[in-house]
């Protein structure tokens, strides 16, 4: 499975639709405090099924619609989705294996989320599966958040060993 | 689930030895199972003692050490079960120069081995600089983010807006 | 009791407004008690719009930007009582190259007002660049810590030992 | 009052005589990780008075004494000392209002900490309220340790009215 594009409308600050090109080796993301970067790692997070508000930031889900700025007013939804390259490996959920798969969850205030898989509606766990397979997902131990390698450095040695339970 | 979790435990114990080197530029570490003889209930400890200091427990390193042990590990795990793709944010803030560098050799050679597309925030010009590629992200207009790709001049003009 | 805390907190919040608007370069912030309507028990929270965005709670700002109201916090409450030393451990880590800049400002500033004495731990080429004067801080021989004092150049060149 | 000197021998990783010279205005302290940075503001801290050794990133109290290298052995005692000017006020203690004032805490391991003012041993109470007295101390909030102000961040309301409390 290979990550190819990421793309966001209505998510967080990226109120305009965004794509972030995901190419091989290594891709940098700069800029200046509070402009949006660690709003990016929770689109790919948000993306594969993550269902803590907490994890988000937020205090409930809907926080991660738009909620407007002095000069534009809020959203009504939230849209991000992920372009894969199966290279030709089945897919879990019963895809013809078709080389691009889009990935897409999209969430209405107050009335919560909504999986696609190519445009078919799937449930979240179905989503959850298809990144676990591929060795992948929400809470994935490649996914690092920012201070969270401080916090792996506090953890008591109890806390840690979940990293272990990933790799077994 | 106990001979699974020893054989993930080893593996990633074997990783880590290397991988601490590789990023310390010597020294040698190792993991411990702490706090019970029944791998499924211990924890996970780190031993590491960098070049020419004794060993000891992460909590006695500098800060920048222990960001450097914390993620020879992460990249120990991630070795047993190679992720297609892995985001770091600002991982490299507490990183001086030198392990900076030895940090982003290793990032490349990972996405050698194994196919892992990278993406990577950071504040550090020398890790922009060992970049493929990069993307801005500016708020031109007030708490709207937008996206664009850059060339590292342009990259180290958008981290100073000065 | 009572009457020397509330004082406490308005003069803490009154210098809170001015020095995030200073550290921002704009917007606007306050210090509120939360849990309580009694000041000896209640909290202390801080609400804060960077410049061009909406008032909120600290937990909802980036990294950077709750570094910087952090930092106002601490320079509001020593600007009540100043003490004659102030030491600082890399708190401009998470800074970009701007805020860094308004950062080290202020703290010509603040030594200017008080008379304070700053010792200021920094890995940033800026922070650096700003002071009066720079110690360097080396283990030539392994695990053996040496002060000595550098110039600009050779503080670069300590940060960098590749 | 005026901090003047930081005098460090034996203490962490500065087993050789070291001294921190505190000058009016802004002093960088600049080197690579791992080269005993944070261990000058320990040192700071702990000529102040401080007394719990989680402070000092130890276990016991003795950890804050040279523990030896490859090459070195380790030391049984640390010193650490501060030169002051207390610019002609009063000082507690009952000392002469004397300019040039070295405040020092020695360990020696296994047998605790003695402190000392212009060479008269004192407690460790009339060194914390000497300091106290001027607005600075072991626990200063104007002394920010790494990852300090992370921890400031994450705090819950509650504990962050501590700050208030030493404005007061
Ligand atoms: N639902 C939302 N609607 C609009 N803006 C939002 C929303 N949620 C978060 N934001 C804004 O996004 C900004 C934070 O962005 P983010 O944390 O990604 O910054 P960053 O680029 O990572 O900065 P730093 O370098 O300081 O870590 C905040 O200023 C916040 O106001
Ligand atoms: N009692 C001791 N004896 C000898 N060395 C010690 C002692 N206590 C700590 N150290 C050493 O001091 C080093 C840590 O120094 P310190 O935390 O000051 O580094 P630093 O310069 O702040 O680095 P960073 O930039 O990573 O934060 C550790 O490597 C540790 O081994
Ligand atoms: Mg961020
Ligand atoms: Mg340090």
């Amino acid at each position: 499975l290979r990550f190819v594009r990421l793309h966001l409308a209505g998510f967080k600050s990226f109120v305009d639709p965004a794509d972030l090109l995901i190419e091989s080796g290594l891709t940098g993301i700069v800029g200046p405090n509070g402009c949006g970067k660690s709003n990016l790692v929770e689109a790919l997070r948000w993306v594969m099924g993550e269902s803590s508000a907490r994890q988000m930031r937020g205090g409930e889900m809907d926080d991660v619609i738009f909620s407007g700025t002095v000069d534009r007013r809020a959203r009504e939804f939230a849209e991000v989705s992920v372009e894969l390259d199966t290279a030709g490996q089945p897919l879990p959920i019963g895809l013809p294996a078709n080389h691009a798969v889009v990935v897409s969850r999209r969430i209405d205030r107050g009335r919560g989320s909504l999986y696609r898989v190519n445009g078919k509606e799937v449930r979240a766990r179905d989503v959850q599966l298809l990144f676990a397979d591929a060795q992948t997902g929400a809470r994935s131990s490649a996914i690092i958040s920012q201070g969270q390698i401080g916090s792996l450095i506090a953890a008591k040695p109890q806390e840690r060993r979940v990293l272990l339970e990933e790799a077994a | 689930g106990r001979r699974r979790l020893m054989a993930a435990f080893t593996a990633a114990d074997r990783h880590f030895r290397t991988l601490f080197t590789r990023l310390f530029g010597g020294g040698r570490a190792h993991l411990a199972l702490a706090d019970s003889e029944n791998p499924l209930e211990a924890g996970l400890e780190i031993m590491a003692s960098p070049p020419g200091k004794r060993l000891q427990a992460l909590s006695l390193l500098s800060g920048g050490e222990q960001t450097l042990a914390a993620l020879a590990l992460v990249f120990a795990v991630f070795l047993c079960t190679p992720a297609p793709v892995c985001m770091l944010d600002e991982v490299d803030a507490p990183l001086d120069d030198a392990n900076v560098d030895r940090f982003c050799a290793l990032l490349t050679e990972l996405a050698g081995v194994s196919g892992t597309r990278f993406l990577v925030v950071t504040h550090h010009r020398m890790t922009m600089a060992r970049m493929d590629r990069l993307f801005g992200v500016t708020m031109a207009e007030r708490g709207v983010s937008q996206l664009v790709s850059v060339d590292l001049a342009r990259a180290e003009a958008l981290a100073d807006p000065a």
